[in-house]
């Protein structure tokens, strides 16, 4: 059973009824009946905890006042924020208890046909109603199978006489009210049962696996997609706006946000934004996929081959490390072990395709002062070439292919808030130990 | 449609506790994720086949009806209760 959190610090409680169901709509149930059938509702509740229910005429001052459970059908907007919704679909509700106006108020939907052990196609009242003074007593839905406190309507429980609680039920109200002719309410502790207490306060040091992953670098795949950067690496992918923040600190799953892609992909090599179209390239493996947005076109993957990538000594490439547009030139560029590739963007036959400059691959040494074999390279800021390579990226200036010195700078500082390494300060000379260690964040 | 079928499974998952609330002042984009996790929770719940789809059962159980308080009582909503309240 679940409990609301709250309940009446009383056990003799009043009700009364302020309206009554639309005799044209549920001809068969005359007042009497309803008052009778919310009594033995009620009865349900009573019968197994010291709680005594005493009915008041609704004209009454009390009632109108501060009677504690108020019966009323109504319909559609009805100023307690929880309309209904005609027949069907919502049937009633009721307030939980407490010392505001609404405590304990059960409204029941008058749009449904409401009968006592009618057919199937009418709404049984006494069993709505032992479910909606279930909340008004302190009760919140239970998913066990029985308990009148499921949320879903399951037909008539059978005749009011009778009826008796599941015992979820009968423990759910006697763990606030006690059992009946026993003791105290509520057993020891006369209070509604407290929450087990919180688990003592972890260190603030990131234990979180995601965080190392995303600050060691290594990615598999670096993309400028749309302004903003992915970072993709196993299964998970990061990303990092325009303006510098990351989405979320934690990572996302590739195969939630891409759609398409093979179950249990776990790595792609490289993937890029295309020009003409923006399509978006995914390489993995031998295959490749065109993406309209975040969803793989039919008729894809398709073989690399078809791109028509051979080594110099001749072999067909069967993977791809690295691919971007050059902003210096438009031209789409592929890296594969240590060898690029350059091609035009074709759109003869209204499909997008890929014309291969001659006279490639050429080596990926042209590119001067940035790793040979690198993870990915993007086109970034003011059209300048961003290599990465584990945890590090090169910047090459606007169209630069050969600079004399590019410093390389830290991914996991630059673009993935993650904090930097320590700085060692310059220790003493310690003739004792020449060899001073020092720890970076990985030590 | 489909879509309409999803949007209107969003909406009663945000009604009965198993998504959190849309909130009025800022734009919130359920995930896919998040979207196949609470109808795991609302199949369990419900006691039906637990496959994070909206299937043929969970749908059914979807339209049957029920009590309007929500199943999975947050602190989102509890709040948002008190906030109306005053």
């Amino acid at each position: 059973y679940a409990l609301s959190g709250l309940k009446w610090h009383k056990t003799d409680l009043t009700w009364s009824v302020h309206s009554y169901p639309s005799p044209s709509l549920s001809p068969g149930l005359p007042n009497s009946l309803v008052d009778n059938i919310l009594t033995h509702a009620l009865k349900a509740w009573s019968d197994a905890a010291p709680l005594n229910f005493r009915w008041l005429p609704s004209d009454s001052r009390v009632a109108a006042a501060g009677g504690d459970i108020r019966v009323s059908f109504t319909s559609m907007f009805h100023d307690d924020g929880y309309p209904f919704d005609g027949q069907g679909g919502t049937l009633a509700h009721a307030f939980f208890p407490g010392r505001n106006d609404m405590a304990g108020d059960t409204h029941f939907d008058d749009d449904e046909i409401w009968s006592y052990g009618g057919s199937s196609s009418t709404t049984d009242l006494f069993t709505v109603a032992v479910h909606e003074f279930g909340h008004a007593l302190g009760l919140s839905h239970s998913s066990s199978d029985p308990s009148i406190m499921r949320p879903y309507y399951q037909g008539p429980v059978g005749d009011i006489q009778n009826f008796m609680l599941a015992l979820d039920d009968k423990q759910a109200i006697q763990q606030l009210y006690g059992v009946k002719d026993e003791g105290p309410p509520g057993g020891v502790d006369p209070e509604i049962p407290r929450l087990p207490s919180p688990p003592p306060p972890r260190p603030t040091q990131p234990s979180d696996p995601s965080f190392s992953e995303r600050c060691q670098g290594g990615f598999d795949a670096v993309a400028n997609i749309r302004g903003e950067v992915f970072f993709f690496k196993g299964a998970h992918f990061w990303r990092t706006k325009q303006d510098g923040s990351l989405v979320s600190l934690n990572p996302a799953q590739i195969k939630n946000f891409w759609i398409g892609l093979p179950p249990g992909t776990n790595k792609v090599d490289a993937v890029y934004e295309r020009k003409s179209d923006s399509k978006i390239i995914f390489f993995i493996g031998s295959q490749y996929w065109v993406f309209k947005d975040t969803v793989a076109m039919a008729g894809y993957p398709r073989p690399l081959s078809e791109w028509g990538m051979r080594t110099k000594s001749g072999a067909l490439v069967e993977s791809v490390d690295a691919a971007f547009i050059w902003a210096h030139n438009g031209k789409t560029y592929l890296f594969s072990n240590g060898e690029f590739w350059r091609f035009d963007e074709s759109h003869g036959s209204g499909e997008v395709t890929w014309l291969q400059a001659p006279d490639y691959p050429r080596s990926n040494s042209l590119w001067g002062g940035v790793p040979s074999h690198m993870d990915d390279v993007i086109t970034w800021g003011e059209g300048d070439s961003y290599f990465f390579k584990d945890n590090h990226y090169w910047v090459l200036k606007r169209g630069g292919l050969n600079q004399d010195v590019v410093t390389p700078k830290s991914i996991a500082v630059d673009w993935l808030r993650c904090p930097a390494p320590p700085t060692t300060p310059a220790a003493p000379a310690n003739p004792r130990h020449p060899k001073e260690c020092s720890c970076d964040i990985k030590g | 449609a489909p879509t309409d079928q999803y949007s209107r499974a969003v909406d009663w998952l945000s009604r009965y506790g198993y998504l959190p609330p849309p909130d009025p002042r800022a734009s919130k984009l359920q995930t896919k994720e998040g979207i196949e996790k609470a109808i795991r929770v609302m199949q369990r719940y419900g006691g039906v086949h637990e496959t994070g789809v909206l299937d043929s059962e969970t749908l059914k159980l979807m339209s049957t009806p029920r009590c309007s308080l929500p199943d999975i009582v947050g602190s989102e909503d509890m709040l948002r209760r008190r906030r109306r309240k005053r």
